[in-house]
């Protein structure tokens, strides 16, 4: 999900 | 999670264990921007307010709960611990929280992915990311005689962000639709402010002579 990728970072 | 990613994590978390290990054992916080230290407060207390309500894995939740507290207490010790206090460059290190926090309170409200609280609060705390170092590079310009604790710190946190760069032109080749503008563009600011430093930082490691910055 484009949305969420990012999120999994710090 | 990639190597590069995992690298620059690591190089983070050694940073901040460099300065806590100076403030905590020296009882120094010479050469240590406040200003720097209470914008990273704010970046970290704004990008994690989904800390409790989404949860990604363990090792996350844990690196967000190590660099909350640590910033919080890297603040508290310089604001608050008598003897550490005592050694703040207060007369140098007087750059504006605000004339950094507005524009990016307003970047974040005109540029972001979704118009929600969280993703602008969470593009907020990218931008201001990108800047927070300034008050920390016009303290080392001003006081120029840097020790290494103090130089080590702002390599390592250069390091970081030059490993997630990596980690983002990995993530990019090897995972479909990951493409994310804001991010990546507000990382590449924030490592080009570190560009100058490590300049001289490794200047001065070539020459085995002590870290100075021209005036």
């Amino acid at each position: 999900c484009v949305q969420e990728s990012q999120k999994d970072e710090l | 999670m990639n190597i590069f990613r995992l690298a620059g994590d690591m190089t983070h978390l050694a940073s901040v264990l460099v300065l806590l290990l100076k403030i905590h054992t020296i009882k120094s916080c010479a050469g240590v921007s406040l200003k720097t230290q209470e914008l990273y407060v704010i970046v970290f207390a704004t990008r994690y307010l989904d800390i409790f309500t989404s949860f990604v894995s363990i090792y996350n939740s844990l690196m967000k709960l190590i660099f909350l507290g640590s910033s919080f207490s890297i603040v508290w010790y310089m604001r608050y611990h008598k003897a550490v206090h005592r050694t703040y460059d207060r007369e140098q290190d007087t750059f504006r929280h605000w004339f950094l926090m507005l524009p990016c309170i307003l970047l974040a409200l005109l540029i972001h992915e979704k118009f929600t609280f969280f993703e602008v609060m969470w593009t907020f705390s990218l931008y201001l990311e990108a800047v927070a170092i300034l008050p920390q590079l016009v303290l080392l310009q001003r006081t120029r005689n840097i020790d290494n604790l103090t130089g080590q710190y702002i390599f390592l946190l250069g390091g970081y962000r030059g490993f997630y760069i990596l980690n983002w032109i990995y993530r990019y080749f090897t995972e479909p639709h990951y493409v994310h503008w804001i991010t990546w563009i507000s990382g590449l600011v924030q490592t080009l402010l570190y560009a100058d430093f490590f300049y001289y930082y490794f200047l001065s490691w070539k020459n085995n002579k002590k870290l100075q910055l021209p005036a």
